[in-house]
């Protein structure tokens, strides 16, 4: 399974349709304090299923949509979709009889999330359960948040253990 | 359950171990199982000794030093599992020009080693060069972000 | 105690609504005690709205964003009561090169305004610039620290 | 009370007497990472008369002494002193008679610490009040150490308020 594009709409300050090419190797994402950088990171891991709005630095779930600015309004929804090349046929079965899979998470305004994976309706546990099996998800040790590093460094070893239990 | 937790703790002390080493061009570090005879409710203990350094616990180690250790640790971890994707949010922000090199050449190997796709956000002008392409976020517009290429040709010149 | 507490606190929130918006280029901040009617037992919360951003509390702003924020929290509990000798600890790591400079200039308005004498731990070229001498720290033998002078000249040439 | 140089001894990383000279305005403090840097305000803070170990990144006081490496062996002890320019007559009572003050703190192992102020043994609680006394010490707000400001921003409210106490 090869991670191809993140397109993000409304999520968080992406308001336009943005696309992160994933190419393969090292991509460096640069840019001044505060222009969006972090928000790609939530993004990938949001549309893999994040289920906790502290894990996102806000309150509540609906804290992901473009909350407008002093010279545009606020968005009613915010979807991200990821592209992943799937020529190998390596994805878990029920997912794995085509070449891309388009994994789209959607949230509305006082309707919550609702996830696709190619155009079908699926539940989050299906998608948590999609990427767990490619050894990866919102809570993979590879994903790193600014900070977290910092966290690690001083967390009590009994936290510091979970990441032996990601590994697992 | 306890046997897979075991399993990965040896795998990943012996990939830990190596990085260490390998990122501080020597030394010596392990990790150790504490508080509790049962691996699933025991602490993860990190002892090291930088190269010409007496052992310590993590916490008397520089800042710097602790980072360093840390990503030894993380990248651990991937070995024993690497997954198809792996982001880093400004992990060499405490790191000194030298150690974000030795950081850039792990990074390398770990691309010859493994097929996983790699985005490192950063604002250190060393990692930028070394970097096999660039993607600026920009707010030219207030509150609005938006996805530009960068040119690496003048990011390794600026470093240059 | 309680009046005290209080008398420092509006102090404090004033040099630190006032800093917010000059380190920022715009925007607005404020402090509030929160939590419960005692000062003395409240919670200090801090809501800030970067220029044309909204009005959040800290946790919800960028790792540079709040870096700059708590910098202006510092220094407005500093202007209320300066002290003879401040120094910091690398605390120019998670912020830009824009946002160095701006900390540079509050810097330099602080020498200005106060008698107090600065030590600056950094590994930013920018801020290595701006100083008025520079010292450096080695580790020639293993594990034993020396200090040298460093040119500010050859410091400066690196920036340029 | 300007503060013009700190001398370490044993100091942690610092075995042999090393002087920091402090002079006005903005002096830069730079080297690798491990060198030794953040020892330089360790050595500050005790000085003035810190005395929780774990606010030096160690498990007892006596932590601070230099522990040997491969090429040299442990000292018996370290000493901090701190010279203050006191021109002006500005230090509390007690301490106001001249020129210059002379801050000392010895640590020997196994015999604790001792304190003397221009020559005269003084206890720990003196130095301490001569320094809050000077809108300073080894808690002043104005000594920000690495990782405090992630400290800060991470804490929960009512620890934040803290930092008000420091100033009233
Ligand atoms: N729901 C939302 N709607 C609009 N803007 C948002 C929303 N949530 C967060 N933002 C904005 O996104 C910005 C944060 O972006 P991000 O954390 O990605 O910055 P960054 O590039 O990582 O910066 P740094 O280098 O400082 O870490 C904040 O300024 C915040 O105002
Ligand atoms: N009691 C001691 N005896 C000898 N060496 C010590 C002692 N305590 C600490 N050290 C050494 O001092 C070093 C830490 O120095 P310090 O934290 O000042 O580094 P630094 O220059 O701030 O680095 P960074 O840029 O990574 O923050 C450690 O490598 C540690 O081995
Ligand atoms: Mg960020
Ligand atoms: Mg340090």
């Amino acid at each position: 399974m090869r991670f191809t594009r993140l397109r993000l709409t409304g999520f968080k300050s992406f308001v336009d349709p943005t696309d992160l090419v994933i190419a393969d190797g090292l991509t460096g994402v640069v840019g001044p304090n505060g222009c969006g950088k972090s928000n790609l990171l939530e993004a990938l891991r949001w549309v893999m299923g994040e289920n906790r709005p502290t894990a996102m630095r806000g309150g509540g779930m609906e804290d992901v949509i473009f909350a407008g600015t002093a010279t545009r309004g606020a968005k009613n929804f915010a979807e991200v979709s990821l592209a992943i090349d799937n020529g190998q046929r390596l994805a878990p079965a029920g997912f794995n009889d085509s070449d891309t899979l388009d994994i789209v998470r959607r949230i509305t305004r006082d309707a919550g999330s609702a996830f696709k994976v190619n155009a079908k309706d699926v539940r989050a546990r299906d998608v948590q359960m999609l990427f767990a099996d490619a050894s990866t998800g919102a809570q993979s040790p590879a994903l790193v948040r600014q900070g977290q590093i910092s966290e690690l460094i001083n967390a009590k070893p009994k936290a510091r253990r979970r990441i032996l239990e990601d590994a697992a | 359950g306890r046997e897979r937790l075991l399993a990965a703790f040896e795998q990943v002390n012996e990939n830990f171990a190596q990085l260490f080493t390998h990122l501080f061009g020597g030394g010596h570090a392990r990790l150790e199982l504490v508080e509790s005879d049962d691996p699933l409710d025991a602490g993860l203990e990190i002892l090291c000794s930088p190269p010409g350094k007496k052992l310590s616990t993590l916490s008397l180690l520089s800042g710097g030093e602790q980072t360093l250790t840390a990503l030894a640790l993380i990248f651990g971890v991937f070995m024993a599992n690497p997954a198809p994707i792996c982001v880093l949010d400004e992990v060499d922000a405490p790191l000194d020009d030298a150690n974000v090199t030795r950081f850039c050449d792990l990074l390398d190997e770990m691309t010859r080693r493994t097929d996983t796709r790699f985005l490192i956000i950063t604002h250190h002008a060393v990692t930028m060069a070394r970097m096999d392409r660039l993607f600026g976020v920009t707010m030219g517009e207030r509150g609005v972000s938006q996805l530009v290429s960068v040119d690496l040709r003048r990011a390794e010149a600026m470093v240059a």
